[in-house]
């Protein structure tokens, strides 16, 4: 699973 | 990045340092929910446990620790330097009514049932209703102070720009986080009737106070 993109944001 | 997202951390920023200046200027937190500003702290502190762990920008770092930091202040400034200009008899919302659920939902509806995705979801849940003690006690007090008022838009629209960032970020990154988005909504939703008191009171000079 990679990993979730939405950690970029704030 | 995209001009959405941008806009809608400076506007948080902004809230931010609104309710901070406020609070220092007038040497008052009165109209002001301790408890929101102390539910927002757990909101950073459990959503930025990855801060030095997962380097994503110079950008994401700062803004990272600005918000941990303002946050742990503003708790600060209104439970323990200016204690006596805290409202506990208006701020009565019990937010052990909105961390427990939100806590369960966090272990039910995940991405990834680890500590750390859990505690990102717990705060995502969390964020969504960080705010209700607070426009809970504008409705017991029926008013806010213009600053104030000016501190929820800031926070509000935040959310709504995050929205909008989501929205870009699906048709042109082909991205989306369900989570996210959902409380997203739901956070923004609860601002709708404050936004609109906003735009037709405050806007035109009046006090924003509500029908009690």
């Amino acid at each position: 699973k990679d990993e979730e993109p939405s950690k970029d944001e704030l | 990045m995209n001009v959405f997202r941008l806009i809608g951390d400076l506007s948080h920023l902004l809230a931010i340092l609104i309710l901070l200046w406020k609070i220092w200027k007038t040497r008052s937190c009165s109209g002001i929910s301790g408890k929101s500003q102390f539910l927002f702290a757990l909101v950073f502190t459990t959503r930025y446990l990855d801060l030095f762990t997962n380097f994503i920008s110079p950008y994401n770092t700062f803004m990272k620790i600005v918000y941990i930091v303002c946050s742990c202040v503003t708790v600060y400034f209104i439970y323990v330097k200016f204690k006596a200009t805290y409202d506990s008899n208006h701020d009565t919302f019990r937010v052990e009514f909105l961390v427990v659920p939100v806590g369960g939902l966090a272990f039910l509806v995940n991405h990834d049932f680890t500590p750390l995705e859990i505690l990102w979801t717990f705060s995502i849940y969390l964020e969504s209703v960080a705010i209700l003690p607070q426009l809970f006690m504008i409705s017991k007090t029926g008013e806010a102070e213009t600053i104030t008022s000016h501190y929820l838009f800031a926070l509000g629209a935040y959310r709504a720009l995050y929205i909008v960032n989501w929205v870009y970020r699906y048709y042109f990154e082909g991205f989306f986080d369900l989570i996210a988005i959902v409380a997203g909504c739901v956070q923004t939703i609860l601002y709708c009737d404050f936004f609109y008191l906003y735009i037709t009171k405050v806007l035109q000079g009046k006090k924003l106070s509500l029908p009690a």
